[in-house]
Order: C-alpha cells, then sequence, then structure tokens
C-alpha cells in the first residue's frame, strides 16, 4: 500500500471528537479508523474530501429517505400513534403533525390519551383549540386504551382523514406502562384495520446512548413506523438516533426544530449528516 | 459491568504484582469506552483517562484482589470524588423567603419537580408557596395548579397575577413573592418556561428574573437521559446566571446519567437531588456513591 506521509492525527481526533459530542457514540472510533484507512490508500487528500467522505458515509447510514409524508390508510381513517419517554415532545410534535396535514387538505382530529399526568389533556385541547380541531378525551386516571378506541370510532363515524392519538410519557422499563401502550394498539387495531398506520417514537434531540435501549425497548414491544427528533433547534446535534435506526430498522420520518406548529421539518440524510459534522 | 471486562482485558497477566503500560493501555481503553457509553462528556473522559493513567502504572494488586477489580475500585474512588462527595443541601435564607429559581431545557421536568421540592419543604415545616412562571407552554400553569393542589401547597400564577402586566414574567415573579410574603410562606419555588441556552431572547428573560428577584438558589433541571449536549446547556446556564445547584432527573430509568459528572465539572454546582419518578415524593438526595456505580455499571 503507498502510505500517504503523516495522517494528520490531530485532524482526525478533531473528528472523532465532533462525532462523540454529536452522540454519535462508540461507532465513532470504527468511523474514523475507516477514515484514517481511506486516507493512507490515498483515496482522500484535502479536508473538503475528508468532509465529504464523512458526509456520504453517514448518510448512507439510513435508509432511503421517506420524505415528510405520511402512509395513509388505504380506506378509513389513518391512525397515527404518538410514543415515547418522558418530556420529549410528543404533544407537541402530535400538533405539528396535525398543523401539517391540515396545510395539505386533510381533515384531523386529535385525541388526548395521556389521561395520567396533569395538565395533559388541557394542553392538548389547547393545540387543537388553536387548530380548529375537535379534540377526543378522557376522564383523568381513565383509561388510555378507551379514549384512542373513541378517536377511532368517531374518526370513522364523521369520515375523518387522520386521528392522531397522543399518548402519555412512559419510561421503557415500566413494564406496567409498556403493557398500557400494547393494549392501545390492540384496540385501535380490532376497531380500524392496520390500525395503528403509523406509530412514531419522539426522541429527544439531547439524548445520549440511551436512545438505544429506548428504541430497542419500544419496538420490542409496538410496531413502529418512524422516528422524530425534537428539540434540534438547540445546540443539540441528535448523532444517537444514527445508529439506533440502523439497529431497529426504523426510518427516522421527521425533525422537530422548535416549539411552534410549522417546526417540523421532513428528515433529509444528508442535510442531517452535514449538520451533525457541525 | 466494568470489573469483568477490565478482568477480560488484563487477563493475560503475568503473576508478578504489578500492572505494566501496555496492560494499563489496554485497560484504559475499557474504561474510557465505558465512560462513553455513560454518556460522560469527550473532554472530561479524556482527562479522566490521561489522570488515570500517570497513577494507574504501576499499581501493585495482592493476591486478594484481582488487577481488574483494583482498577475498577480506583476508577469507581475517582469518580465519586468528582461527582462531589460532600453531601449538599438546599441553601436558606435567614431573612424569609428564601427564593428558588428552577431552570433547564425544555422537558427536563421542571414543573415536576418544583412540585416535588414543594411536597419535600412542606414536610420539612419550610411553609413553601409555587409561583408559575412560565407564560408560554399551553397549560403549563395548569398543570402546576394541579400539582400543587396535589402536595397542598399554595400557587400564584397568571390567573392571580390578572392581565395587566400578563406578559411580563418578572412583574409575575415579583408580585408571586409579595404574595407568599403575605401568606407568611418562607420559601418560593419559581417554575420557569424551559428553554435553550442559546435562545438569547429567553435567557435574557431568566437574567433580569434573577437581578430582579435575587434568588438564593437558581437550580438547573437537567434530564439524566442527556448526552454531550449536557456540557453545552451546563455550561450556557451557569455562564449567564450561575448555578447553585442542579437536580437530575428520570433516574428510575435505565440511563446510566454520565450527564451527572458533565454537567457538575462544567458548574462546579452540587448536584442536590435526583427524580426517581413522576410521583410526587419519587426525589431523592444525591449519592455519588450510587451515582458513580451507575455510571460504571
Ligand atoms: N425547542 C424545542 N422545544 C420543543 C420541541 N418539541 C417540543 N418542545 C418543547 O418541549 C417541551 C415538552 O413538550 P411536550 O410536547 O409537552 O412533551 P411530551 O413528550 O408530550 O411530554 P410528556 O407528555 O410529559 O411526556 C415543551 O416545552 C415543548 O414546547 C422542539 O422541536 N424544539
Ligand atoms: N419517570 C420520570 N418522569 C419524570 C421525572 N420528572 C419529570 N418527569 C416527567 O417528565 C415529563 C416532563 O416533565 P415536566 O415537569 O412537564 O417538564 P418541564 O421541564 O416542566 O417541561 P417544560 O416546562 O415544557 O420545559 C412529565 O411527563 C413528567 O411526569 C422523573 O424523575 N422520572
Ligand atoms: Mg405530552
Ligand atoms: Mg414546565
Amino acid at each position: 500500500a503507498v502510505l500517504v506521509k503523516g495522517v494528520d492525527h490531530e485532524m482526525l481526533e478533531d473528528v472523532e471528537r465532533v462525532l462523540i459530542e454529536a452522540d454519535f457514540g462508540p461507532a465513532t472510533f470504527s468511523l474514523v479508523e475507516n477514515l484514517e484507512q481511506q486516507i493512507r490508500r490515498g483515496g482522500l487528500k484535502t479536508e473538503d474530501a475528508f468532509r465529504g467522505w464523512l458526509v456520504d458515509e453517514i448518510a448512507g447510514m439510513f435508509g432511503a429517505g421517506e420524505a415528510g409524508e405520511l402512509h395513509f390508510a388505504a380506506d378509513g381513517p389513518t391512525v397515527v400513534l404518538i410514543l415515547g419517554v418522558n418530556g420529549v415532545g410528543k404533544t407537541t410534535q402530535a400538533a405539528k403533525l396535525a398543523h401539517r396535514l391540515l396545510r395539505s387538505g386533510k381533515s384531523v382530529l386529535l385525541a388526548a390519551a395521556d389521561t395520567f399526568r396533569p395538565g395533559a389533556t388541557e394542553q392538548l385541547a389547547i393545540w387543537a383549540d388553536r387548530l380548529g380541531l375537535p379534540v377526543v378525551r378522557g376522564t383523568r386516571g381513565g383509561d388510555p386504551a378507551a379514549v384512542a378506541y373513541d378517536a377511532v370510532e368517531a374518526a370513522t363515524a364523521r369520515g375523518i382523514d387522520v386521528a392522531i392519538i397522543d399518548t402519555a410519557g412512559r419510561l421503557h422499563t415500566e413494564s406496567g406502562l409498556m403493557k398500557e401502550l400494547q393494549k392501545i394498539v390492540r384496540v385501535v387495531g380490532r376497531r380500524c384495520d392496520g390500525a395503528p398506520h403509523e406509530s412514531f417514537l419522539v426522541l429527544d434531540g439531547t439524548v445520549g446512548q440511551n436512545a438505544m435501549q429506548q428504541g430497542k425497548s419500544f419496538a420490542a414491544a409496538v410496531p413502529i413506523s418512524g422516528l422524530i427528533v425534537t428539540k434540534l433547534d438547540g445546540t443539540a446535534r441528535g448523532g444517537a438516533v444514527v445508529c439506533l435506526q440502523r439497529e431497529i430498522g426504523v426510518p427516522v420520518r421527521f425533525l422537530g426544530v422548535g416549539e411552534r406548529l410549522e417546526d417540523l421539518d421532513p428528515f433529509e440524510p444528508r442535510r442531517f449528516a452535514e449538520r451533525l459534522l457541525g | 459491568a466494568l470489573s469483568e471486562r477490565l478482568t477480560g482485558v488484563l487477563k493475560n497477566l503475568s503473576s508478578r504484582g504489578v500492572l505494566t503500560e501496555d496492560q494499563v493501555k489496554e485497560g484504559l481503553r475499557e474504561i474510557r469506552l465505558v465512560l462513553l457509553e455513560a454518556d460522560v462528556s469527550y473532554e472530561l473522559t479524556r482527562e479522566f483517562v490521561g489522570r488515570l493513567r500517570e497513577r494507574a502504572v504501576g499499581i501493585e494488586f495482592g493476591k486478594t484482589v484481582s488487577p481488574g477489580q483494583q482498577l475498577v475500585k480506583f476508577v469507581h474512588d475517582e469518580l465519586v470524588t468528582l461527582l462531589g462527595k460532600d453531601p449538599a443541601p438546599l441553601a436558606f435564607a435567614t431573612v424569609s423567603p428564601t427564593v428558588i429559581l428552577m431552570v433547564g431545557l425544555q422537558g427536563s421536568g421542571k414543573t415536576t419537580t418544583a412540585a416535588k421540592l414543594a411536597a419535600r419543604l412542606k414536610r420539612e415545616q419550610k411553609a413553601p408557596f409555587l409561583v408559575a412562571a412560565d407564560v408560554y407552554r399551553p397549560a403549563a400553569e395548569d398543570q402546576l395548579r394541579q400539582l400543587g393542589e396535589e402536595v397542598g401547597v399554595a400557587v400564584f400564577g397568571p390567573r392571580e397575577h390578572g392581565s395587566a402586566d400578563g406578559d411580563d414574567v418578572v412583574s409575575l415573579v415579583q408580585g408571586g413573592i409579595a404574595a407568599a410574603e403575605k401568606a407568611r410562606a418562607r420559601t418560593v419555588i419559581v417554575d420557569t418556561a424551559g428553554r435553550s441556552q442559546i435562545d438569547e431572547e429567553m435567557m435574557g428573560e431568566l437574567e433580569r428574573l434573577k437581578s430582579a428577584v435575587t434568588p438564593l438558589e437558581v437550580l438547573l433541571v437537567a434530564d439524566g437521559m442527556t448526552g454531550q449536549d449536557a456540557v453545552r446547556i451546563a455550561k450556557g446556564f451557569n455562564e449567564a446566571l450561575g448555578i447553585t445547584g442542579v437536580i437530575l432527573t428520570k433516574l428510575d430509568g435505565d440511563a446510566r446519567g454520565g450527564a451527572a459528572l458533565s454537567i457538575h465539572g462544567v458548574t462546579g454546582a452540587p448536584i442536590k437531588f435526583v427524580g426517581v419518578g413522576e410521583r410526587l415524593d419519587a426525589l431523592e438526595e444525591f449519592d455519588p456513591v450510587r451515582m458513580a456505580g451507575r455510571i460504571l455499571q
């Protein structure tokens, strides 16, 4: 092999730092080793070339993009389930999705199936009100599966295109709460063929390596059709999602980039990779 | 567990009782991986491993303890020191009321933790009072009000403040403190809106709030699952406000919690409590020994 004189170890260390600090995780080391090999083989000669290679590699770790379109049901309402651990942005993303669908001409119904947390139903109801949408609610402490069922019922009866079901935050380590989630999935599936047609696992953009446990546990419990990564308008890079989506074979579909209704971007792998590298 | 991993890499040890430089190198690589997997910051991990490198070569191990175990104990003790091994209670003013400001990123657990803190202070007979100063998030006031009711602590929010100064958070909080004094409360816990440390306008609001009400405690409430961003978040909030204490939440999950090290390392502020559940009694005093064990598991 032709050795490139002095691979710049400081440069490689910088790349390592950038990736780790972006939460890319332990996969950083083999990626940087790969980069070093590419340089040694003489394939990459400039800083731009190194970066271009990295963007290609990282973007390539995602499947082909499924740019921002929902998978609609063939007939009847499309049922969309929003789930994830506490505080990641589920309720807000549910509202953003509703907004996006309304703008594309669909009719939407929101379901406040978080019957546990104080202020949860009120929070979604305010978003529904701002959007001019009906919201299906239950009683505080009531069965969330019943709310989900009612939502599917209502959407079917009124010929509404999409029912978005917001659920309570739950740690994937709480088996009782995971069972509750499975019941919600079962119940809507019985009421409506193929439901939930979309189930989005919402991840906080600041999440570290725990993203892997979250993703694996939720995916083992219920079918997940997509990932939504939020709060990427801050300093978080969301790198933990790269290895996760590859591990569980679930595509990243949207990115939350702010607290307003319009702050939802369809996922784009190259753009994400560029931002990851700073 | 770290000890098994270290025993694994150090298994070809000679029977002489001292770790060689090569063995240390292997061990340190493993320790580095463990720390990064646990979300300890890149910089801190680097410094930590660097310090270990100097001290580990020549470690003698006795016949009863394997070198792997020895190294683990070493790392564990060092971590405990780095996490701040002296217990740090909440500060209380000699002249009431003591004002405690809860700040942090969106969704970190501030509102829930404010109520948990109120419950705790009530038990400790510190006469707490809650101020709902998040005027942005839909139903934020509702949420704190319901929580306040659950723990039996009064809440002052936009509803009491009236809409005249409805949008000025500073005047709302001042009104809340006045109401607390009138109610003979001795501690006032102020719940604020989640915000990013790079949002100049929102950070400006906190700075104005701090100078207006001079809180004795500015508590950074941070999500225990935070990764490398913990450093940036902590730096930003600390540089703007001066953080006096940290509460790490959602540690009832399986996140390793390396953010604890990063946040304490960057701010120098003691981690005072950890949130371990959604119930209002799920607040524990920080225990650095347990935290070190969790990070290294
Ligand atoms: N900056 C930013 N904040 C966001 C984003 N998405 C949500 N948030 C904020 O994050 C906080 C939590 O959002 P919620 O929608 O209540 O989160 P959740 O997952 O429903 O929370 P729980 O139901 O309590 O588990 C709120 O302050 C939101 O405004 C985003 O993309 N960017
Ligand atoms: N499992 C668990 N959940 C927690 C803990 N602390 C808070 N939560 C949950 O995390 C979610 C967010 O909590 P909030 O108190 O609304 O967070 P916040 O920081 O006030 O959010 P914003 O005001 O939007 O910034 C809620 O579902 C809480 O019940 C904890 O220690 N463990
Ligand atoms: Mg919610
Ligand atoms: Mg709050």
